[in-house]
């Protein structure tokens, strides 16, 4: 009765912190992502003494109410071979489960945030010079059904010619609206990335920078390594209430 | 007639306690990624007649600390509480793997007075 009593009050006062439970992430302390950089800077700014006087339920990096932020990682899986077109294409599925927010949070902002982690350059490569690879970005709709073409349920979000850079570079786009929408249960079909190799690229110098894919020496030219995450901010207003005076 | 001055050791009067909250002590340290505590403290102490203006009293607390001298039994002494807060920050993770970064009002005590 000891332990019942203990964990009443710690569910009771994780309730008061907006936690409907104590959480219990996977794995241990070593093997979980590492913290995103963005995410200690904005913790060592909280922790400042100017930022005592400031307002927790505005984000300032953001400009948006809120004082709850998320770096929403992504459960989807690369699915190249979808496009029967273009073979060399890398084509990824991305997915986000914003149902990690709470009924009562109100979501003020969904940012996606790919970052692309080119393979160094080859000399091959840099003697044609970097060609730009084009990216396409797209929402699912609805599921795809058996045999029908998984083009046809999405929609074009974004479309750009990317050209490899020495630093990882990031694509951002505020997805608010379809983050808000994909709230409501079974109406999340994810997105889907595409990257196409520059035109006239001979298939055979391709092969995708993935993990486990060691820098292929003898390659000149490589698809970058992508990675996805959803920043979201949203706000619990019986967190954020308003001063009493 | 004459107001009735209790003795009152300094220590008694109203002010912040240090209170460390240490999240290992609470088995927390598993899901919260920093920091791994924080001075939360509390307020305690005697809010007594006359009310000091350190006591940081409104007028209402300063009338009740007057009635409380002439009438102990029926008028308890004004309440010490806390006056100033701050927020703190949380970085934790959650049942899915994702980092938050959750901000809280009012969570440490700065400041205490008599209401």
């Amino acid at each position: 009765s000891d332990a019942e009593d203990r964990n009443t009050r710690e569910r009771l006062f994780l309730g008061s912190l907006g936690l409907s439970e104590r959480p219990q992430p996977a794995g241990s302390r070593h093997t979980r992502r590492p913290v995103p950089s963005e995410l200690w800077r904005m913790f060592r700014r909280s922790e400042s003494i100017q930022a005592r006087d400031s307002d927790p339920c505005t984000v300032s990096e953001y400009g948006v109410r809120g004082n709850i932020i998320r770096y929403v990682q992504d459960q989807g899986r690369l699915v190249s071979g979808w496009s029967s077109s273009c073979q060399a294409c890398l084509v990824k599925q991305l997915f986000f489960n914003v149902s990690v927010l709470q009924p009562v949070e109100l979501l003020s902002l969904a940012q996606l945030e790919i970052r692309l982690h080119w393979k160094p350059l080859r000399p091959a490569g840099l003697l044609r010079g970097p060609r730009a690879v084009s990216m396409s970005l797209s929402k699912v709709i609805r599921a795809t059904l058996r045999g029908a073409d998984p083009r046809a349920s999405r929609r074009l979000l974004l479309s750009q010619s990317l050209r490899p850079q020495l630093e990882p570079a990031a694509v951002a786009m505020d997805l608010t609206p379809l983050a808000e929408s994909w709230r409501k249960p079974g109406h999340n079909y994810g997105l889907v990335v595409e990257l196409s190799p520059p035109p006239g690229a001979d298939p055979e110098e391709l092969t995708p920078f993935l993990p486990g894919n060691a820098f292929p020496l003898e390659e000149a030219w490589t698809l970058p390594l992508m990675e996805a995450s959803l920043v979201v901010v949203s706000l619990n207003p019986h967190q954020c209430r308003s001063r009493q005076r | 007639r004459s107001a009735v001055h209790l003795p009152v050791t300094p220590s008694n009067i109203c002010k912040a306690r240090r209170l460390y909250i240490d999240f290992k002590d609470v088995g927390w340290q598993d899901w919260i990624i920093a920091p791994p505590g924080y001075m939360a403290n509390y307020c305690h102490g005697e809010c007594p007649f006359p009310l000091s203006e350190s006591l940081n009293g409104t007028n209402h607390a300063i009338l009740q600390t007057l009635v409380h001298s002439l009438d102990p039994q029926g008028t308890p002494q004004p309440c010490c509480v806390p006056i100033r807060l701050s927020p703190i920050s949380m970085l934790y993770y959650d049942n899915n793997d994702n980092v938050v970064l959750r901000h809280y009002q009012d969570m440490v005590v700065d400041e205490c007075g008599c209401r």
